[in-house]
């Protein structure tokens, strides 16, 4: 799994 | 931000502002689950603690604010202001069979081992399956007013277009969140079979009623 922080959708 | 994903942030607000209308214009909430709107406050609270973490933009701090509001308030409606109209006997969906196994997955299926990122994990498998209590109450009464299947229609056509704005992204930054994708991808197939009866059936001016 790849980190995608910090989240930028709702 | 592309075409889709407003679309999709708009057709959110959209479902939840037709839900607080419909029962505060007719003062009664009978018909929805306040189970599934307990959830989805929760799935709010527990994502959007990066309010005080992170900043992403205006809008992005905005839309979230709204959307707590929006559901708190909902919320309220059901199990305050007009509990009184609260259909609890044919709201019955065990939530502990779904809290349970989400909270356990999100401990193991995670992108970091830390408090907000297992919360907001947990807030994504969550709302995967918020809206399950509301489809088993309509299944059990058999029939949902035609306000709330617009409701449930806008809220199925927010994740379908959050799909189209995963593959855009995809294709257009190389952004890939694995977590959000595999449960929008589920999250969307609940609605499927909704989708059906909704312009089988209503789009052709029927109420929705199960045979």
């Amino acid at each position: 799994l790849v980190a995608k922080t910090p989240h930028d959708e709702l | 931000m592309n075409v889709f994903r407003i679309l999709g942030d708009v057709s959110h607000l959209l479902a939840m502002i037709l839900l607080l209308l419909k029962i505060w214009r007719s003062k009664c909430c009978t018909g929805i689950s306040g189970k599934s709107q307990i959830l989805f406050a929760l799935v709010f609270t527990t994502r959007y603690l990066d309010l005080f973490t992170n900043f992403v933009s205006l809008y992005n701090t905005v839309m979230k604010v709204i959307f707590l509001l929006c559901a708190y308030l909902t919320v309220y409606m059901i199990y305050g202001k007009f509990r009184k109209t609260f259909d609890s006997e044919n709201d019955t969906f065990r939530l502990e069979f779904l809290l349970v196994p989400i909270t356990g997955l999100s401990f193991l299926e995670n992108y970091s081992f830390t408090p907000l990122e297992i919360l907001w994990t947990f807030s994504i498998y969550l709302e995967s399956v918020a809206i399950l209590p509301q489809l088993f109450m309509i299944s059990k009464t058999g029939e949902a007013e035609t306000i709330t299947t617009h409701y449930l229609f806008f809220l199925g056509l927010y994740r379908a277009l959050y799909l189209a704005n995963w593959i855009w992204r995809y294709h257009t930054e190389n952004f890939y969140d694995q977590i959000a994708v595999v449960s929008g991808v589920v999250q969307t197939i609940f609605y499927c079979d909704f989708f059906y009866l909704y312009v089988t059936k209503v789009l052709k001016g029927k109420k929705l009623s199960l045979p």
